[in-house]
């Protein structure tokens, strides 16, 4: 594997996006580029990663490996780069280690460092297809705001959408709150539009903590994809350049 | 967490 970033900061942000709730995963390197699919502890949860070849340049990866990587380690080593570092990548075909190389294209340091690989026997989930509900796409600063002031009265927050809009509410000990967003479409500012598609109504209740965490992402993506469907788990998916994606799957709550 | 579904009982183990 020989795979170079334009910018460490991606990887960085990525990684900083997930390592809260993954700890030990494969990175699984294909011709088609590094991907990634990793339950929580409590297996609520699922993040899925897809960096394409095309988001590296240039990308080779002759035989497929998968670099079982513990990511606070990742991390670690992440946070020897500059932001606007150019990245590379490289493990050999039966590799202990994966090398990252840091460029600095202002001056002339090169960084070089080691990661130690883990085997790590992991469950792979096949994700089916799904004609969504209700998909709703916003900017990220603003469901990481909803789910941030949300937890504050709540665990748990249900999301229905309808052709109204899509309302956020939650109910706890000292009371309730909502926040109803519309399809809105701002020309002057594109990054502020809210759209909702919906081919029918879906309502879903779904635990706080998880939503916060995946907005941690929110760095990479000026917007957020929300996609329902009854009685399966929501996606939330940040968008990448080149096709590539940072998505989460949560199971929902569901009433007896 | 009463009610909390599991992811793994809605996608299959490949």
């Amino acid at each position: 594997l020989e795979a170079r970033l334009e910018q460490a900061n991606l990887l960085k942000k990525v990684v900083d996006a997930i390592k809260d709730l993954v700890q030990d995963c494969n990175f699984d390197c294909n011709d088609s580029g590094i991907a990634l699919q990793a339950m929580d502890n409590s297996h609520v949860a699922l993040v899925s990663m897809m960096l394409k070849a095309e988001s590296f340049s240039p990308f080779r990866c002759d035989r497929n490996i998968a670099l079982g990587i513990n990511l606070s380690s990742l991390m670690k080593v992440l946070r020897c780069a500059q932001n606007e570092d150019i990245l590379t990548l490289k493990a050999d075909d039966a590799p202990d280690v994966v090398n990252l190389v840091f460029e600095s294209s202002e001056s002339d340091r090169l960084s070089e460092y080691d990661i130690k690989l883990m085997d790590i026997d992991q469950e792979h989930l096949g994700i089916p297809e799904t004609e969504y509900s209700a998909t709703i796409s916003m900017p990220a600063a603003e469901f990481q705001r909803i789910c941030r002031d949300l937890i504050a009265l709540s665990e748990s927050v249900a999301i229905e959408a309808t052709k109204e809009g899509v309302k956020f509410s939650c109910s706890g000990d000292i009371g309730n709150g909502a926040v109803t967003l519309r399809s809105h479409t701002n020309v002057e500012k594109p990054e502020l539009n809210v759209d909702i598609a919906l081919s029918e109504p879906v309502a879903l209740t779904f635990s706080l903590k998880y939503l916060v965490n995946f907005c941690k992402a929110s760095g990479l993506s000026g917007t957020v994809k929300l996609c329902l469907s009854s009685e399966v788990p929501l996606l939330v998916e940040y968008t990448l350049a080149s096709n590539s994606y940072l998505r989460f799957y949560l199971a929902p709550k569901i009433g007896d | 967490q009463s009610g909390q579904k599991s992811i793994k009982s809605f996608f299959q183990k490949r």
